[in-house]
C-alpha cells in the first residue's frame, strides 16, 4: 500500500509543483519507488521531469474522464524508481466534462486503487505524490479524495499566501467529511523564504502560530537554481545538487520519511 | 464608455493581482476614475486594497450568480477615484453554480454593461480592471468576455511561466470567436524580473521573440516592497512610492495610458 499525498494550495505559484517533483526525486534516489501524478492542466510537473506534455499519448485526462487504467497512462521519467502519470492540455476541458460523470470526485481515487489491490501493481510504489492545480475545483477535490495519507500544503513566505489558508483548511475539512475520512493535514512547508526580508520571517511565525506542530521544520529558501532546473527537465538533485534549494529539499524529504516511519 | 481590461493568466502567482491593484492606483492618482473588479475567490485584490473579504456585504458572487446590480456591490476603497467590486469566499462556489445558469459566460459582461448605458453610472469610470483567478475556468471566461478592450497578461520571469502561454493564447482565441469578438491581447507585462539571474533575461527575450511588439517595454523588477504592501492594505504608490516596484508600476501605467491615447 503506497503512501499517497496531495500537494494542494489554491494560491498560485507557491511551490506545489517544485515540492512534488523534488521531494519525489529525493525519495526515489534514496530507494523509495515513487509515482508523481500531475493533475494540473498546466502540466508543470510533467515538463519539470523532462516530458513534453503535447507529445504524451495518454494522460491523467484519460485516467479521470475516460477511465483508462493507470498502467497505460504512467510513464518512466528516466530516473530510477521515479514514474509519472503525466498531465496534458486536454485536462483543461476535464473540469467541465467531470461535472456530469458519476462519482466525479472519486475518479482519481478509483484509478489509484489498483495500487492497493493488484499484487503486481501493488508492489510497485512506496509513495504517490499528486500535484494539484491552483484552485479548489473538481481536479483538486479529486486529488484530496485520492490522498489516503494526507495533504501537504506549500506556503510561500508572502503575505497574500497567508490569506487563503483558512479557506483551504475549510475545503479540506469538507472533503474529509464528505469524500475521504482519512484525509488529514500532513504538514505545511514554508517555501521561497528570503532571509534578507522581515516579511518572510513574519509569515513563518504567523503560520507556526496558527498551525502549531504542523509546520515542517525545514524551510525552503528562495534559490534561483530551483527555478532554472525545470527548463532542463531535471529535478534539483541532478541539476544543482549542492545548491541551497537542493539541500533544503533533501532535508525536507528526510523529515517526511522520518515522520512516516520510513527512515 | 470605460476601457475594460482583464488581468489573466492561469499560471499562479505571476502578478495578476499586484498589477491590477497597482496600475489601478496609479491611474486613479493621475485623474482616471477606476473600478477594480475582483473575481478571484481568494479575494487578494480585495484585501490588497484594505477591505476584509469576510465582512463584505455584497460581492462579485452576488453580481455573477444572483444578478445583483453593480452599484450595490461596489465599494469605495478610501483612495480617491478608486472603487472596488470585491470578491468573497462565496465565489468559490460560483464555479459550480454558474454552470447551470443561462448565459453563464456573459454574466459579468451584462453586469458591467450598465457602465455604458446608464448616464449616471456611465460617466463614472474611465477604466475597469478585472482581476482573474489562476485558471481558465468559468470565472476567467467571464472576465475575458467582459473585457471589451482586451486582456493584459502578467508573465513572471520564470521558465514555468513560459510553458502555459500558448494554452492561454488559445483560450483567448476561443473566447474571442465564441463570446467576445472585441477581445484582443492588449499586452504582456514581464514581472518579478531579477537582474542578478540569467533566467530572467532569457525569459524576457523568449517572450519578446514569441510576441513581437506585444510586450510592454516596462519590466517590473522583483521588489520586496511590492509583496509587503498588501499586508498594510495599501497599493505601492502610498506604501513605498520611491521603491523600484513603485517606479516600475508608474512607468507601466504611463505606457498603458499612452497606448490608450489618454496621456
Ligand atoms: N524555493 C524556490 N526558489 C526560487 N524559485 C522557486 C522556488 N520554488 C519554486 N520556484 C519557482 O517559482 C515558480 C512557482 O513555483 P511552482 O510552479 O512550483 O508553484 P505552484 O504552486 O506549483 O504554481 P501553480 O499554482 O501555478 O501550480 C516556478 O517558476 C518555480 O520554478
Ligand atoms: N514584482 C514583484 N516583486 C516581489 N513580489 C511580488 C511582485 N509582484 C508580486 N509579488 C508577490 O508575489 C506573490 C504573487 O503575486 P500575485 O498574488 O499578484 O500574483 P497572482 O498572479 O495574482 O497570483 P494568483 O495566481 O494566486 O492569483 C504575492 O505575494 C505578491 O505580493
Ligand atoms: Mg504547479
Ligand atoms: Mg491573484
Amino acid at each position: 500500500m503506497p503512501i499517497i499525498y496531495a500537494l494542494a494550495n489554491q494560491k498560485g505559484g507557491v511551490g506545489k509543483t517544485t515540492t512534488a517533483v523534488n521531494v519525489g526525486a529525493y525519495l526515489a534516489e534514496w530507494g523509495q519507488r515513487v509515482l508523481v501524478v500531475d493533475i494540473d492542466p498546466q502540466a508543470n510537473a510533467t515538463s519539470s521531469l523532462g516530458i513534453d506534455k503535447r507529445a504524451v499519448p495518454l494522460s491523467t485526462y484519460d485516467l479521470l474522464v475516460r477511465g483508462v487504467s493507470l498502467s497505460r497512462v504512467m510513464q518512466l521519467t528516466g530516473r530510477v524508481r521515479l514514474d509519472l502519470a503525466p498531465a496534458s492540455p486536454a485536462l483543461a476541458g476535464a473540469t467541465v466534462e467531470l461535472v456530469s460523470l458519476p462519482q466525479r470526485e472519486s475518479r482519481l481515487r478509483q484509478a489509484l486503487a489498483v495500487l492497493n489491490t493488484d499484487e503486481e501493481q501493488g508492489k510497485r510504489y512506496d509513495y504517490v505524490l499528486i500535484d494539484c492545480p491552483p484552485s479548489l475545483g473538481i481536479l483538486t477535490v479529486n486529488g484530496l479524495t485520492a490522498a489516503t495519507d494526507g495533504v501537504i500544503i506549500p506556503v510561500q513566505c508572502e503575505y497574500l499566501a497567508l490569506e487563503g489558508l483558512s479557506q483551504l483548511v475549510r475545503a479540506i475539512e469538507l472533503v474529509r467529511r464528505a469524500l475521504n475520512p482519512k484525509l488529514r493535514l500532513r504538514g505545511l512547508v514554508m517555501t521561497m523564504y528570503d532571509a534578507r526580508t522581515n516579511l518572510s520571517r513574519q509569515v513563518v511565525e504567523e503560520v507556526r502560530r496558527h498551525f502549531p506542530g504542523r509546520v515542517f521544520n525545514t524551510i525552503i529558501p528562495r534559490s534561483v537554481r530551483l527555478s532554472e532546473a525545470p527548463s532542463y527537465g531535471e529535478p534539483i538533485i541532478s541539476y544543482a545538487p549542492h545548491s541551497a534549494g537542493a539541500l533544503a529539499y533533501a532535508a525536507l524529504t528526510r523529515e517526511l520519511l522520518a515522520g512516516d516511519g520510513r527512515y
